[in-house]
């Protein structure tokens, strides 16, 4: 694509046409987009996030990633969708643009990037990440179970073989670690999303045991205000709980351990659709389940941004 | 690449907590290649499970055996990648 504006989102995109991307907003928006590099991958390949500033040192900011389980495409067609909307929204939309008149936003797009290269290439349904586990013929471990947030417990599999395989200690991914550090060295995040597909749901702390979250209502009451809003764009209806009440129980994941790390308003969510197409979402729907995410996202940064803490 | 041709996904309702921990010991069958799209959890929540062709006759066996009911969501899960894949190398032609 010649720009962001002729860039095609009704199609997926593979690793170098993202970053491609990537590079295009960030030149057509130097005041408000950069690209910061946070580590690299097991197979050493760069990992991106964009900031979106208007200034300031150090602002509250938003975490938001999609990608991290490498199959779920609509999570990394979406993310590109987010990042071209808030620039197209800075200065014309008053609720995006208090925003970042006070806080920053931080934009993970491809957060397992080898795994994604593997879906391209080889093996489209690949989850986790590419990394070898000495003693064991099989490849890779769950990104979203390997978190510092009651790592190893039921929940997660020891298996190295299995979808859900925690790794052999917290933060042994990389593309995890490369999170965690930046979010602790930053100190500022106020909220933190992870974007994952499907089954239309908003989930919240926790997921690694039944015990609700100290901010549990005021999480159940933002969490219903936002698939709300989702709803009212196309009537895609969302269910919304704590992990462990809505689904079942998973440990080591990135919300439990973004809250447990003192970021209040932390939820994933889990998008279209619930049980035709699963993973293999057709392109069709990329922009729809962008646009009504959006929404739903917009109502968890609003109140974020007018309930600091 | 890999190919998925005759793989299903099948959409499992598993009524209560024991149907739900049949459908968990299927998980632990490697053999079966079984690859969960969405796992096992409440019962009543629904459990989505892609079954290579080769494993199908006996996971289908198992669940009529234990009166778990299922319906498939996914006939072909190649199908669906097939369509995929046409659609970005259109994109790209273009």
């Amino acid at each position: 694509a010649a720009s962001t504006d002729t860039f095609n989102y009704n199609v997926y995109h593979n690793l170098d046409e993202i970053y491609g991307f990537m590079d295009m907003l960030v030149a057509e928006h130097p005041g408000l987009v950069s690209k910061l590099e946070i580590g690299k991958t097991y197979e050493a390949r760069p990992i991106y996030v964009l900031k979106f500033s208007t200034g300031g040192n150090n602002r509250p900011a938003i975490w938001i990633d999609t990608g991290i389980h490498s199959r779920e495409w609509v999570t990394q067609a979406s993310g590109i969708w987010f990042a071209k909307k808030i620039t197209q929204d800075y200065g014309n939309d008053p609720g995006l643009t208090a925003i970042l008149d006070s806080m920053d936003i931080f934009l993970e797009i491809v957060t397992n990037p080898d795994g994604f290269v593997f879906t391209h290439k080889k093996n489209r349904l690949w989850r986790k990440t590419r990394s070898l586990t000495a003693g064991s013929s099989c490849v890779g471990v769950d990104p979203n179970r390997n978190w510092d947030a009651g790592f190893g417990k039921t929940g997660a599999s020891s298996n190295p073989c299995t979808e859900t395989y925690h790794g052999k200690f917290a933060n042994s991914e990389s593309e995890v670690k490369s999170i965690v550090d930046f979010v602790k060295s930053h100190g500022n995040f106020k909220a933190y999303i992870s974007i994952h597909s499907y089954s239309q749901l908003l989930l919240y702390p926790y997921g690694y045991t039944k015990d609700p979250a100290a901010d549990d209502a005021e999480l159940e009451g933002l969490a219903k205000s936002a698939v709300t809003a989702l709803a009212s764009l196309y009537g895609t209806k969302y269910k919304y709980g704590s992990i462990f009440k809505a689904i079942y129980v998973a440990s080591g994941s990135s919300i439990d351990w973004a809250y447990n790390q003192g970021i209040k308003y932390s939820f994933t969510f889990e998008l279209r659709d619930t049980g035709r197409y699963g993973f293999l979402l057709p392109a069709s729907q990329i922009v729809p389940t962008a646009q009504e995410t959006w929404l739903g996202l917009q109502t968890i940064m609003n109140y974020t941004r007018t309930h600091l803490y | 690449k890999d190919d998925f041709v005759g793989h299903q996904v099948l959409r499992i309702s598993a009524a209560n907590e024991a149907q739900v921990q049949k459908v968990v010991e299927l998980e632990e069958l490697e053999h079966l290649q079984l690859d969960f799209w969405r796992g096992p959890g409440q019962p009543g929540s629904p459990i989505d499970l892609r079954v290579p062709f080769p494993s199908l006759q006996a996971v289908k066996v198992f669940l009529e055996a234990h009166g778990i009911k299922y319906t498939i969501m996914i006939d072909d899960v190649q199908t669906l990648l097939d369509e995929e894949e046409e659609q970005m190398t259109a994109f790209k032609t273009r």
